[in-house]
């Protein structure tokens, strides 16, 4: 019998201790911790493992460390898109969306669609519609926007015009038989 | 992308992931993070599970699917089955990681890739952090 009852990522990727300031690495340790901390809590108050998650997204999502919500990267056009998807384990209920541009947090929106509709997965100004009449919170695009992933973007446009790049990597080597992503950030 | 899985208790599973996608991406392209049983999976019976890394592969491979199946029909500890299933995301070219946490509170975080953002919390609130490999 194991003795865990919430786990976290924050992205993978090529995090290379030599490109990583002890200041900047003590602030994501620090996000990762809020967020743990608040899933825990939600379980140790009775909530679900459905709100635990939630929860615990938010505070991720709402921290422009990580590329979800607040701080999500641009797509070649300059745009935040984002995607995000809940299941239910008890009862395979699941909810996702993708391409949403103005959603505060997704994962409530996820949950929403799973919770609120008869469907499991909504795109872009549907899904957007969606949020407004379920009264899921809608902002501005420009929330999203960080000059560290806009700056990303410039440079990845640099580098090469039509290439995309996951999160977190730096200089990843090409594999046989892949497409040529170089510098992937996932 | 940011996902977490969590197990309350009443011994129910859930699991969530978030994203903003990669950067300079076009066309309108989507992820594994959305795809039910690719990036995101959750079932009361195995495991639940969320993803992070490179989308195409995560959904060829039905990854967060695939290690509840490995589990629910071969047997496998979540451990065994999340490695299982990663090393299937390497062999096809893909990288990144996972996190699952079973129905009895056992858990996994592999990846292939140099480091993983992850964190766990014990029953009784002990808190684990970990960045690189």
């Amino acid at each position: 019998m194991g003795n865990y009852v919430l786990v976290i990522h924050g992205g993978a990727g090529t995090i290379l201790k030599k490109n990583m300031t002890p200041e900047k690495e003590a602030r994501y340790k620090a996000g990762l911790e809020e967020a743990l901390k608040k899933g825990y809590a939600v379980l140790e108050a009775g909530g679900t493992s459905l709100d635990a998650v939630e929860a615990t997204i938010r505070i991720l999502e709402d921290n422009p460390l990580f590329n979800a919500g607040k701080g999500a990267v641009f797509t070649h056009d300059g745009r935040n898109e984002l995607d995000a998807a809940i299941m239910d384990g008890k009862t395979l209920g699941a909810g996702s969306v993708a391409g949403v541009r103005t959603i505060k947090n997704p994962i409530t929106l996820a949950r929403a669609v799973m919770e609120k509709s008869e469907h499991v997965m909504m795109v872009g100004n549907g899904a957007e519609q969606f949020a407004a009449e379920v009264g899921v919170e809608i902002v501005d695009t420009s929330y999203f926007r960080t000059e560290e992933r806009w700056q990303g973007l410039q440079n990845a446009l640099k580098e090469d015009s039509i290439k995309a790049k996951l999160d977190h990597s730096f200089l990843t080597p090409q594999k046989a038989g892949t497409i040529n992503h170089d510098n992937k950030f996932g | 992308t940011v996902g977490c899985v969590a197990l309350d208790h009443n011994g129910n599973l859930a699991a969530g992931t978030s994203t903003g996608g990669m950067t300079n991406k076009k066309y309108g392209r989507v992820g594994d993070a959305p795809i039910i049983g690719a990036g995101t999976y959750a079932n009361n019976k195995t495991v639940a599970v969320s993803c992070t890394g490179w989308g195409e592969f995560y959904i060829r491979s039905v990854v967060a699917h695939d290690l509840s199946a490995l589990m629910e029909y071969k047997g496998l500890s979540v451990q065994v089955a999340g490695k299982t299933v990663i090393k299937k995301v390497g062999d096809l070219g893909g990288d990144g990681g996972l996190i699952a946490l079973d129905k009895d509170g056992n858990m996994a975080m592999p990846f292939n890739t140099e480091g993983m953002y992850r964190g766990a919390v014990t029953k009784d609130g002990k808190i684990e952090i970990l960045i690189y490999k």
